[in-house]
């Protein structure tokens, strides 16, 4: 099971429609501040299905469209899409598995798995299925390594949990 | 449950224990319940580390570079006990001098065989390590877009420059 | 008192509305307080922030690096409403990429004519600014002791070495 | 009003006696992960009057005593001198001024300034009159910078009025 692609538009400063291939065992992702690294971390949990907006630094799930810069306008939705190559061949035998998140500024959201409109809570199974349960996938979001050294042993303990 | 609360902890402890000696080339550290007298459900989990030629202290009294490399090694040892098939790092090296980023990349370099990492990094040494590299950039501004970057166009990228047209 | 709180931000406020510009070569950023209608001895203090050729959003969707600029700003807005004679800064440069420890640095200048400042830092071009700097080394496990350096031996010094011994 | 010099002893990693020349306007400390650049920090901040531990990174004031390394033994006493140029003569019309501070594993604690045993009150005073009340000193701690725009509203106003 191995992450192939990442496509985004229209989210948060990714307003033209842009493929990362990560195809390697080890991809970097590199530039100066403000550019955009992070929001793509951000993209990939977005797509993964995580629900709090404060995890993504915004306080309202529309914060992730793009709202706009310098001479552009801000767009009605953002769209992320994640390929998978599942060599167990799970989904009708097809080895790639694409999972696609989009929302308005109306707020209407949608799922697609293999170009076929799901539900989250399908969303979810599949990722349990492919190994990428909640926390399944591991993001480590910047500024927050020093976290689980300064959490109480208690909060620490939820951490570990979680991660288990 | 708390059995399987119990197991996961308990391996996590060793590979807290293997981890960190990599990372540091040396000390020890160790995590262990506190609490369990009531209720092992209740517990919280503590940390002491010691860094090679130093006396054990609070992980409070550890220095900034330090601390993160005792994260990495809980962090990971954490991953150990149920590997995801991949994972995403944001700038996890930032405290860390050249001589730690090294170390850091030798133990990065065993998990990578089971698992695909996705690292964001200022490092170059971190940059070097990697496959792949990708540089994004804003050639207009607020607007991202992303490009295949060489390792010898580093500098122009983070610079907030595109390669080839300096 | 109320007042020498009031006058205090006003005059804060503006420093901030400045160097947030110089700091970012433009863009603008405002502080004010909130819930003022009921006690403005209750009142918290809001910070907005729009970088160049962004929308203006919360200061929490603003990047690492953007981050700690504005801290910088609103850090050096205060200290210019009541300059002490020296400022200790530790690693605040650790999330900037070139071009902004450049900006940082060139404000920074602004006040070292009032101002001593004491810099821990790991970025180059920063060290390249001090006038005098000192290396931090512990040649025998767990005990500092500090040795002069010149510029060119900065490498030697970060990697826990002592120059002239390599 | 002018820093000149710091000489710690005993503190923290600085077991032997080490002395820094603070005459210039941009000093820079560098060195390794661990090498003791920040307890350089907490050398500055204790010998100023800080009372609280934890500002020090401690659970005990006694935390900044040098606690032993390999091959090497516990200190019995911490000691740290700061040494300032008032060219005010307010002291006796001394032109420099040493501030001493003083602490043993027995948690004796004594402060001296220019040579001569006060109470933690007159160094306070000494500080207000130089223009290094509290507060008056700025120190900007590792990791803190972030600290002043993740506080909440409240919490930032009181950073303000201790900084004003
Ligand atoms: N919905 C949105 N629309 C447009 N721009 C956005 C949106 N959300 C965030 N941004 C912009 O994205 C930028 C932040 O990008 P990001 O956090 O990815 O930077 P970064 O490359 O990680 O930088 P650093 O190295 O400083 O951490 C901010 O300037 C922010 O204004
Ligand atoms: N009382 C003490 N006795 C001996 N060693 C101590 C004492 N207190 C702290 N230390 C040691 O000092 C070291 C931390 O030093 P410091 O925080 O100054 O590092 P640093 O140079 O700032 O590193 P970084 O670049 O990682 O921030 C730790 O390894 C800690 O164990
Ligand atoms: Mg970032
Ligand atoms: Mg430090």
């Amino acid at each position: 099971m191995r992450l192939k692609r990442l496509v985004a538009r229209g989210f948060k400063s990714f307003a033209d429609k842009t493929e990362f291939e990560f195809d390697s065992r080890l991809t970097g992702i590199i530039g100066p501040n403000g550019c955009g690294k992070s929001n793509v971390v951000d993209a990939i949990k977005w797509v993964l299905g995580d629900q709090r907006a404060k995890s993504l630094r915004g306080s309202s799930m529309t914060d992730v469209i793009f709202k706009g810069a310098e001479g552009r306008e801000a767009m009605g939705m953002a769209e992320v899409t994640i390929t998978f190559e599942d060599l167990g061949g799970r989904f009708d035998g097809a080895t790639e598995i694409d999972i696609s998140r989009r929302l308005t500024v109306d707020k209407e959201s949608s799922y697609l798995v293999n170009g076929s409109e799901v539900r989250l809570k399908d969303v979810r199974d599949v990722l349990l299925d492919t190994g990428l349960g909640t926390g399944g996938y591991s993001v480590m979001e910047q500024g927050r390594i020093d976290a689980v050294l300064s959490a109480n042993p208690e909060a620490r303990r939820a951490i570990f949990e979680e991660a288990a | 449950s708390k059995t399987l609360f119990e197991d996961t902890f308990h391996e996590a402890r060793k590979n807290f224990q293997d981890i960190f000696r990599k990372l540091f080339q040396g000390g020890k550290a160790d995590m262990f319940l506190s609490n369990t007298d009531d209720d092992m459900l209740e517990a919280g989990i503590e940390i002491v580390a010691q860094p090679p030629g130093k006396q054990l202290q609070s992980i409070n009294l550890l220095s900034g570079g330090e601390r993160t490399m005792t994260a990495v090694a809980i962090l990971f040892a954490l991953f150990k006990v149920r590997p995801s098939p991949f994972c995403i790092l944001d700038e996890v090296d930032a405290a860390l001098d050249e001589t730690n980023v090294e170390r850091f990349l030798r133990v990065l370099r065993d998990f990578i065989a089971d698992t695909q990492f996705c690292i964001v990094t200022h490092h170059k040494r971190t940059m070097a390590e990697c496959q792949v590299l990708y540089g994004i950039t804003m050639q207009r501004r607020g607007v991202s877009s992303r490009i295949a970057v060489a390792l010898h166009e580093v500098d122009t990228i983070q610079d907030g420059g595109v390669p080839g047209t300096s």
